[in-house]
This record gives structure tokens, sequence and C-alpha cells, in this order.
């Protein structure tokens, strides 16, 4: 699963995420990509999100409405609420992956709780960075 | 002005260290920038953020070595199902795709879907009808086709065959 997130210079954030799903899945699986709230998500006021793992487990919890749930409800950080989604309420129920985040002050988080994420961010500065392992 | 950024993924899962050669790492890694500088090009330019998301996502989705688009996994059926999905924050419009085949970048299918009509997500006919109309390229199964993903159902399907659990996550990722 491959997938974006972005602040742009008027602050306003936009996630987008695509897959081809899990090899030999049964014809007709819809995993949590396409699942607004569950895969992929954005609002101005909290956060966009977009996710890659175990698609059950994030339709289950609702992986990237939680993120912004915790921001607006519980006042946490972008930093603070993807953390406890990828590291405690997906992680505990099977839900091994991981997701990247951004707020509408450009913070980006990329959290996973499996053994590497093939992942990246660039700052407005054009400063590239790659990752693949913790 | 805020300070715009962008972030990318590619997948997530058990990296087996002994198939990822230092050659395979490195074609990773450019894949990745090559998205994130798509991104960045796009915002330095004054583009919105979900220009700058489509942008980057194609370029992932152009990229065989990545699962989605070109580089889609098969079905146990042996075929491509691909879903996509974006969301504008400052609307709250969305668009999203699911189990199509044919668009070469389904994740302009899905903004095809957010922008062209009054859904949020469509399947089958109607969702490739939209990406018609939208006027987007479409691939055939050769396009899509690739030695590894095809290697990997048939390594799967053997695997079910003998009985064996698969309990390796990679296998349950997307």
């Amino acid at each position: 699963t491959v997938g974006a997130v972005a602040c742009d210079g008027y602050g306003n954030i936009a996630a987008a995420t695509s897959t081809g799903g899990m090899t030999a899945k049964s014809p007709g699986r819809i995993g949590d990509t396409p699942i607004i709230g569950a895969g992929t998500f954005a609002d101005n006021a909290t956060c966009a999100v977009s996710g890659t793992g175990h698609g059950e487990v994030f339709i289950r919890y609702t992986a990237a409405a939680e993120i912004a749930a915790r921001m607006r409800h519980a006042g946490q950080s972008l930093a603070q609420a993807a953390d406890h989604v990828v590291m405690q309420d997906l992680a505990l129920h099977d839900g091994s992956g991981g997701l990247i985040a951004v707020d509408a002050q450009g913070n980006v988080t990329m959290p996973f709780n499996c053994e590497g994420m093939y992942r990246g961010k660039v700052t407005e500065a054009g400063d590239l960075e790659t990752f693949i392992y913790r | 002005m805020t300070k715009f950024s962008l972030a990318v993924h590619g997948g997530a899962g058990t990296i087996l260290k002994s198939n990822l050669t230092p050659e395979l790492e490195e074609r990773y890694h450019a894949g990745l920038r090559s998205a994130l500088q798509a991104g960045h090009d796009t915002l330095q330019a004054g583009g919105s953020a979900v220009d700058a998301v489509t942008a980057a996502v194609c370029v992932l989705e152009d990229e065989p070595l990545f699962n989605a688009g070109r580089g889609a996994v098969f079905t146990s059926d042996g075929k491509q199902e691909m879903d996509a999905a974006i969301m504008d924050g400052a609307t709250r419009a969305a668009g999203a795709v699911g189990g199509i085949f044919g668009p070469r970048n389904p994740v302009r299918a899905a903004r095809a879907v957010m922008e062209k009509t009054d859904h949020v997500m469509l399947i089958g006919p109607n969702a490739l009808a939209v990406a018609r109309g939208a006027g987007l390229p479409f691939g055939d199964a050769d396009y899509f086709f690739t030695q590894s993903r095809w290697d990997a159902l048939q390594s799967t399907l053997k695997m079910r065959e003998t009985g064996r659990e698969d309990t390796d996550p990679a296998r349950r990722h997307g």
C-alpha cells in the first residue's frame, strides 16, 4: 500500500492512499484504504492520515479517524494521538502496520509497530529523508 | 503562509533482509525520493495539498516495486483488484474506488469520484466509467503484470495447499 499526506502553504492538508490489497486476497475483498476514516482521512482541524498494514484491524478501530478524535477531544498532539493508535489500539489487537500523518502546522509523524516501513518525508527546504527500517 | 511538508509511505511489514539486496534497497529509496520530489515540486509551485498527494501517489503507483497500480498483487483468482482513496482536509470532500482494474493510477480515479460525482465511494463498472469520463489513461493486463507479484501468489497458494498456517504479517498487509 502506498500513500501520501501533505500540508500546503495555506495550511490545508490532504491524504491519499492506493493499494493492490494483500497477496491472494479473496476476490472482492476491500481493505481499509478506500474506507474513509480507517485508512485515509483528512480534516484541517486535526490531521491527514494514510495507513498501511492489516486492513481489517484498521477498519475495526477506525484508525485514522481515531487519531483525529484524540486530537479534537483529548487535546493530544499529532504525534501523541498517532502513537497511541498505532502502538496500542492496533498493536494490541493484531493490527500490524503503520501510518503517516500531518497536521495543519506541517508537523509530520510516521509511527509503525512492525519490523519496517517504507517511508519518507520532505520539508519546504527540500530536505528529503527516506527510511525502511527503524 | 504555513511551511509546507509532505510524507509518503510504500508499505510496511516484515522485511526480509536476506531478500533485500543493497541494490534493491537503493531502488526502494529512489522510488520514495521520486514520490517526495513530485509532491515537493507541486507544493513549491503553489499547488494544493490535494495536488501534492495526488502527484506523489501517482509516482508510487507507476513504480512496480510498490503494491499499488503497476505493482499490485494478485487475488487468489490470479487477477488484480485495486483500491484507492483521497480526502481534502479543507472541505472534507472525499473520493474512493474499490476493487477496480484498468486505470493506471487508481488514485486519480478516486479523485475523479471526489470531484465529478456526488458520491464518496464507487466500485465496479461505474467507478471505471467515472475514470473513463475523466479521461484517465488505462492499462491492460500486461501493463500491470509483474513476475515478482505472480511468484508471490504462487508461493502463497502453494502454502495454502499444503495446509501451512500463514502467520507472516507481511502477507496480510497491503
